[in-house]
């Protein structure tokens, strides 16, 4: 069986709010270690990898591994029937149908009680390669949703060029084409601050709309990573104290 | 022009 108990019912939201936009079913793999889900978009351009470290929660437990087959709709309403702050238990036996979502206030004796139907999902789980990036850069999570944000105002696509210089977002549309240069800040320890790791120039072009999704995760943490190696998919990774989601966008590239 | 790639194409089936 499972049972896992969450400091604040906020999380969850949080990290659903961060997905549900790109997946609509996906299996929570729970095992001793923790819960991980990774599920890729219909059109096959984009990846979340979710993961939440058993030492995270206010207690957790999870006998075997199980797969809980989760529609990501369903358990938004489900959550919304929370307050951010409610300790919230996932609760569910051993081959069990039905995953059970207790809420309880952290100032009153207010306990709710849930049940949602789980689901058998076909998911094909990628291998992803461990991949040396040519560059890593780590800024503001709250710029970078400002930036993608912005540019897809004007463009379906961005071009993303890391040099010593800094970190270039480009996009090109109809109307109007707009650039915004992140120069790399001299005091890594700020929280404000933009650092760039390069082994190589890398220039790579993604989609906007899928980029202004994976930026949600703002919400989630404070600080946000992106990894690039030329003609590879980008990795856009936020590590909040309890796990981490971590994205991954196929490129546009050249005929 | 620019085509959209699959992750597919990168990623092999776990």
């Amino acid at each position: 069986m499972l049972e896992a108990k969450l400091a604040e019912a906020g999380t969850l939201k949080k990290l659903l709010d961060a997905i549900k936009e790109l997946v609509t079913d996906a299996n929570f793999e729970c095992n001793e270690e923790g819960i991980n889900l990774q599920a890729m978009d219909n059109s096959h351009v984009a990846l979340v990898a979710v993961h939440l470290e058993a030492a995270g929660f206010k207690r957790y437990r999870c006998d075997r591994p199980m797969p809980l087959g989760v529609n990501l709709t369903s358990l938004t309403k489900v959550l919304k029937c929370a307050k951010d702050d409610d300790i919230t238990t996932l609760k569910a036996a051993d081959e069990a149908d039905v995953l059970n979502l207790v809420y309880e206030a952290k100032n009153s004796d207010r306990i709710a009680e849930y049940d949602m139907k789980l689901m058998d999902i076909d998911s094909d789980t990628l291998g992803i390669p461990d991949t040396e990036y040519d560059a890593r850069v780590t800024m503001p999570s709250a710029e970078f949703t400002r930036v993608v944000r912005d540019l897809s105002q004007l463009g379906e696509s961005v071009r993303i060029e890391v040099s010593k210089e800094g970190v270039r977002f480009a996009s090109e549309g109809e109307a109007a084409n707009g650039s915004v240069l992140m120069k790399q800040t001299d005091d890594d320890e700020d929280t404000q601050a933009i650092t760039i790791e390069m082994n190589q120039h890398v220039s790579l072009t993604f989609s906007l709309k899928y980029l202004v999704n994976f930026s949600k995760s703002a919400s989630l943490c404070p600080r946000v990573q992106l990894m690039m190696s030329n003609d590879v998919p980008l990795l856009v990774a936020y590590d909040f104290g309890q796990g981490y989601i971590r994205y991954y966008l196929a490129p546009k590239i050249g005929d | 022009s620019l085509k959209q790639k699959s992750l597919k194409s990168f990623f092999s089936k776990g």
